[in-house]
């Protein structure tokens, strides 16, 4: 494993963006990992809609919460292709589901891996080499008063409650770091992102644990 | 959606700051994280939960361990 990685030096990784006052983590996330697979195929990068996920991923409930799974599992079984963000913008608000023809261009899902990484976080870190941006569902309660630095304690494992995309790793310091992209804005944390201690399954990172493949 | 007064941003803000002040500090001699105001100061705990922590967990399999096996001696 290289010391530092991080996919956004690749230009594959799309701007953070907010989901402002929807609790639409879960679709932010996997919309994340979607765009970020299809730019390392070598696609350009493009900002693909989120509130596609949020009004058709059916086993959800838009922002009022759902499952990254569930709208994996979603966009793998219809191959419905996810349209540009700018066809379908984001409203904050759940809505009814939009259809596109076939001949719409889009990004479909070709498959999906979920794994439980705890313990395994040099494992964990070869999938994001692999795959890309990886999908996890973290306790982000103490996060909401988070400023910068390596998160290291005040969240446990075994309390999801937040799906974030991480993005890359950091193991050059004294203490080594996951980087993690949020979705509550740039003014958030660094720039957008948490830093995450690596190594001890902190908040839970490694429990549920997501690739995409496009 | 949350009735808003400036009386209860107020108490949420005075609780945030006593919030901060646990946060950074921490037992902990390793501890990097630093918290404070942001955007979210004028929530309470259970509003900022009811709003943006809204992803349900699953439980998945664990990553297989590869197994190694000893390379025999070979010429």
């Amino acid at each position: 494993l290289p010391l530092r990685f991080d996919w956004r030096d690749k230009h594959v990784v799309t701007q953070v963006r907010s989901q402002q006052m929807c609790g639409g983590c879960w679709a932010f996330s996997v919309v994340g990992a979607v765009e970020s697979a299809h730019a390392i195929q070598g696609e350009p990068l493009e900002v693909l809609s989120v509130q596609q996920v949020l009004d058709c991923s059916y086993k959800d409930d838009g922002c009022g919460g759902g499952s990254p799974l569930n709208a994996l599992r979603w966009l793998n079984k219809t191959q419905v292709k996810l349209v540009e963000d700018s066809e379908y913008p984001f409203k904050a608000q759940n809505g009814l589901c939009r259809y596109f023809s076939s001949s719409q261009s889009g990004v479909s899902v070709k498959d999906y891996t979920s794994h439980d990484f705890s313990e395994q976080e040099d494992e964990m870190a070869r999938a994001l080499l692999t795959f890309g941006p990886l999908v996890v569902v973290v306790d982000a309660v103490s996060w909401q008063d988070y400023l910068g630095g390596i998160i290291q304690h005040h969240c446990s494992s075994g309390e999801a409650n937040h799906a974030v995309l991480v993005t890359g790793f950091d193991k050059t310091g004294r203490i080594p770091y996951w980087i993690v992209r949020n979705s509550w804005g740039r003014s958030w944390g660094v720039d957008g992102y948490a830093h995450v201690k690596m190594g001890s399954n902190i908040c839970g990172i490694a429990d549920s644990v997501s690739a995409v493949s496009v | 959606t949350w009735s808003r007064s400036r009386g209860r941003d107020a108490a949420a803000f005075r609780e945030s700051l006593r919030r901060h002040r646990f946060l950074n500090s921490s037992p902990w001699e390793n501890t990097t994280a630093f918290y404070g105001v942001n955007q979210f100061s004028y929530l309470f705990p259970e509003e900022f939960k009811a709003i943006y922590l809204r992803s349900k967990p699953a439980m998945f399999p664990r990553q297989p361990t590869e197994m190694y096996k000893p390379i025999p001696n070979v010429p």
